[in-house]
């Protein structure tokens, strides 16, 4: 979109315009592979934000390459036919030279079909984006929903069970977040959720430990039951913590921080 | 498949790069 506005300052008229078919036909193509894509994702996934807001951006870039393609076909047909008459040779002064020049005619087709499926790919990315964090986040109350219950856990068959149930989604969302960070650009938002993840990963034994210490006091008569049951519910609130840090922060994006600038 | 998803996406950005580059092209001579 910056090269477009640049495009846009810079563009002389009464030039012929060159033959663009093999760079159109190539977006063409392109845009048609994604759409394919984007209908599969659509069709496969049960995001139903994702369902709602995908089709959009999908019509979104569909439109701007039929706008490209409209403009390809009338250059072809005569590359001096553009009225891409400016505002500034018509009204402003010779004075005045920042100014915002709108151009007409087919070069604006262009330019507006080029950004509109720049903007059309940004917006269906992110839709796809969101979806992701969606998933992972998911996965992430899972493991707040376990550790709602450990503090009830009182024998060591339940405590088998707990440990049976919260590893395999532990596991997942260590894999899932760790596999994001990698894919975030913002240097910050990595190293809160590798933090946060290092911490669950300590955590998460000591509290299946502290668990076991608690089930055995009980057993033997519940003398420090409260010391241990405090200690206990210490832990699994530390591991809450550092969860939900990790939901907020997947959630975040890069304009949420005034240094992206 | 979502790096289907982000390759085709890719795909396209290099292919309108292109374009915009031969219209920018056209704006130099």
């Amino acid at each position: 979109v910056d090269r477009l506005v640049i495009l846009h300052e810079e563009a002389e008229d009464g030039n012929a315009m060159p033959d663009l078919s093999r760079p159109v036909q190539a977006v063409s193509n392109a845009v048609a592979n994604l759409i394919k894509v984007g209908r599969d994702t659509i069709n496969s996934s049960d995001d139903p934000i994702l369902r709602q807001d995908m089709p959009g951006s999908l019509h979104r870039v569909e439109g701007a390459s039929r706008l490209l393609e409209d403009a390809c076909a009338m250059l072809k047909a005569d590359p001096y036919s553009q009225p891409a008459r400016y505002v500034r040779d018509l009204f402003v002064p010779h004075h005045q030279t920042s100014f915002s020049l709108p151009i007409f005619g087919n070069r604006k087709k262009l330019i507006d079909g080029a950004r509109g499926i720049l903007q059309g790919t940004s917006a269906l990315l992110l839709c796809f984006d969101e979806s992701e964090v969606r998933k992972i986040i998911r996965e992430c109350k899972k493991v707040l929903d376990y550790l709602a219950v450990a503090e009830v856990i009182e024998t060591m068959e339940d405590l088998v069970q707990f440990v049976k149930d919260l590893s395999p989604c532990l596991t997942k969302v260590s894999r899932e977040v760790d596999s994001r960070q990698k894919e975030l650009t913002h240097q910050v938002h990595r190293d809160i959720l590798i933090r946060c993840l290092d911490q669950v990963k300590t955590l998460a034994p000591i509290l299946i430990c502290s668990m076991k210490i608690f089930i055995q006091i009980i057993a033997q008569g519940g003398k420090g039951a409260e010391e241990a049951a405090e200690n206990r519910n210490y832990l699994a609130g530390r591991m809450t913590d550092e969860i939900t840090e990790i939901i907020r922060v997947l959630q975040l994006t890069t304009y949420d921080e005034d240094e992206w600038e | 498949d979502s790096g289907e998803m982000v390759r085709q996406a890719r795909i396209l950005a290099q292919a309108t790069a292109q374009l915009i580059q031969a219209i920018k092209g056209e704006a130099d001579t």
